[in-house]
C-alpha cells in the first residue's frame, strides 16, 4: 500500500523515515535465518518480500530525486536511540537463547512493536493525513492486531506453542495503535478526512 | 531444543 501510494503519486508526504528505516532493520534483524533454515517456500517469499518493499520504500524516500523533496525532514523528529537502545538492552537481557542470531531476532520482536511510534508521532503533527497514509497505518496495526487471533488458534491446537515474548510484544504493538484505531473509526464512520487531536 | 527455536512466523 505504502509502495503504491509513493509511486502513484511521486510523493512521500506524512511518511515518517524513520519508521520505515526502523522496519528495514527489523526485518534484517529478523530473517536472518534466511541462510539457515527452511520452513516454507510462502515463508521464505514473504520474507524476501518484506525486506525488499522495507528497502524500496527507504531507497524512494531518500534517493528518488521527486520523492525525497517530498519529505518533511523536519517535522520527522522522533530520535532512533529512544528506541533502538532500550529494545537492544532488552534482547540482550530477556531471550530464549543468548546467541548472536536468537539476540537479534528478539531484537527485531521489540522494535517492531514501537517502530510505528515516529509515524504516530508525524501524523499527530500533519494537518491533513492522506486516505493512503491513514490506510497504510491502520493496516499495519490491523496486520500483527490478527496475528493474536492466530495464536490464540494455535495455542489451543499445537502442544509447544509457548512464544511468551512474541506475544506480549505483539499485544503492546497492537496496544499502540489503540488511539490510533479510535480516531480512524470515527472519522470512517462520518466519511471524513482523518485528523488526530493534537 | 524446544519449538521455540523454529521461528515460522513472520
Amino acid at each position: 500500500v505504502l509502495l503504491l501510494k509513493i509511486r502513484a503519486t511521486r510523493s512521500c508526504r506524512g511518511i515518517s523515515l524513520k519508521t520505515q528505516e526502523l522496519y528495514a532493520l527489523v526485518f534484517i534483524c529478523r530473517y536472518l535465518d534466511l541462510f539457515y533454515s527452511y520452513i516454507s517456500l510462502y515463508n521464505t517469499v514473504m520474507k524476501v518480500t518484506y525486506l525488499a518493499t522495507a528497502f524500496s520504500i527507504v531507497r524512494y524516500m531518500r534517493f528518488d530525486k521527486v520523492v525525497r523533496q517530498t519529505y518533511d525532514k523536519e517535522q520527522d523528529t522522533f530520535r532512533y536511540i529512544f528506541l533502538i537502545a532500550p529494545c537492544a538492552l532488552l534482547a540482550l537481557v530477556l531471550n530464549h537463547r543468548f546467541s548472536p542470531t536468537e539476540v537479534l531476532w528478539t531484537f527485531s520482536i521489540y522494535l517492531e512493536a514501537v517502530a510505528i511510534l515516529p509515524q504516530l508521532v508525524l501524523m499527530q503533527r500533519t494537518q491533513n493525513i492522506d486516505n493512503l497514509t491513514a490506510n497504510y497505518v491502520a493496516l499495519l496495526g490491523a496486520y500483527r492486531g490478527f496475528y493474536i487471533l492466530n495464536w490464540i488458534y494455535r495455542f489451543a491446537t499445537e502442544k509447544h506453542y509457548r512464544q511468551w515474548i512474541v506475544w506480549i510484544s505483539g499485544v503492546a504493538q497492537t496496544a499502540l495503535y489503540a488511539d490510533f484505531f479510535y480516531y480512524y473509526a470515527l472519522c470512517w464512520k462520518a466519511n471524513q478526512r482523518l485528523q488526530l487531536p493534537a | 531444543d524446544g519449538e521455540w527455536a523454529r521461528h515460522d512466523e513472520l
